[in-house]
């Protein structure tokens, strides 16, 4: 029987007990299930690892569950500013870019680089204008924010606001 | 941050990662996530790798490539790889870890040093394994 296999995480953190509720833990099982079994039906199909990755984030990135594509954790300014990097193992080809914003599915910009760029990483405005050259799917800010990660930042904008109170 | 790494039928590996950094984050910040060698990394000869935790730590351990290293220079069984990683330097590099790997052989590493990690593998035809918690 021929080889093949798929592994992925979606984060790993230290949580005080209660921290994660039922209910967001289920959702997140049911997005790791559908996650892995995307990648795995590629190599189930005689797919390459290279695609099978690719397609286990995508999903991650599409769900707002996971910190990665929609769902991002916000900067101080309250933007998503998302890394990304694939790597094929075979050839030791990379793709890889950071601080991106707008791009749908920072892994599929990755994966432009490595095929249609002669670098391996790209930053910022250029990983953005590469991925308008690439034509991948950009999407407006509100796409990435959810109602957690917009919480999040607003206790952090109150916690600063609080800070600087009393001085002038 | 999320990641996956497989083996294809044609024996090859590969590996992503993807992140949103984290909440707060000033901008302009880059963690280990997209930095190649740093949380992510891969190469037929050993092993692919796709780290999370804390970025900082991670990236300065440069851990995706030191499991990779190990498995190629050492010898060491992936498990055993990602386990000393996760003990590398363990007085400069203090934080929250996690390690998914997978060599050519199909064998499967998972290790962590935290209480949560969304994790999830497949094996060929054998039911799917997926867990948050310790």
């Amino acid at each position: 029987m021929t080889l093949y296999a798929i592994a992925i995480h979606g984060g790993a953190l230290t949580m005080k007990p209660g921290e994660l509720s039922e209910e967001e833990a289920a959702f997140q099982r049911v997005g790791l299930g559908k996650a892995l079994h995307a990648g795995w039906l590629i190599l189930n199909r005689g797919g390459t690892a290279l695609d099978a990755v690719e397609a286990a984030v995508r999903s991650l990135e599409d769900n707002p569950h996971f910190n990665a594509g929609r769902g991002s954790s916000l900067t101080r300014q309250g933007e998503a500013e998302m890394d990304a990097a694939i790597m094929d193992g075979r050839t030791l080809q990379a793709g890889a870019v950071t601080g991106v914003r707008y791009v749908q599915h920072p892994i599929g910009l990755a994966r432009a680089v490595l095929e249609r760029s002669p670098h391996a990483f790209l930053a910022g405005d250029g990983a953005l204008e590469f991925a308008l050259a690439c034509g991948l799917p950009l999407a407006a800010p509100s796409y990435f924010q959810t109602d957690k990660t917009r919480q999040q930042w607003l206790a952090l904008a109150q916690q600063e606001s609080n800070q600087l109170a009393g001085h002038d | 941050t999320v990641g996956a790494v497989a083996l294809d039928q044609a024996g090859n590996l590969a590996v992503a990662t993807s992140t949103g950094g984290i909440e707060g984050q000033a901008k302009g910040r880059v963690g280990d996530s997209p930095v190649l060698g740093g949380g992510t990394y891969a190469s037929n000869d050993s092993c692919a790798v796709s780290c999370t935790g804390d970025g900082e730590v991670i990236l300065r351990g440069a851990l995706a490539h030191e499991v990779c290293a190990l498995v190629k220079y050492q010898g060491l069984p992936l498990a055993e790889a990602c386990q000393a990683a996760l003990r590398l330097h363990d007085d400069k590099l203090k934080g929250d870890k996690g390690f998914i790997a997978l060599d050519p052989q199909g064998r499967v590493a998972i290790e962590f040093n935290t209480n949560v990690m969304r994790r999830a593998y497949r094996v060929g035809e054998a039911a799917p394994y997926i867990a948050i918690y310790q």
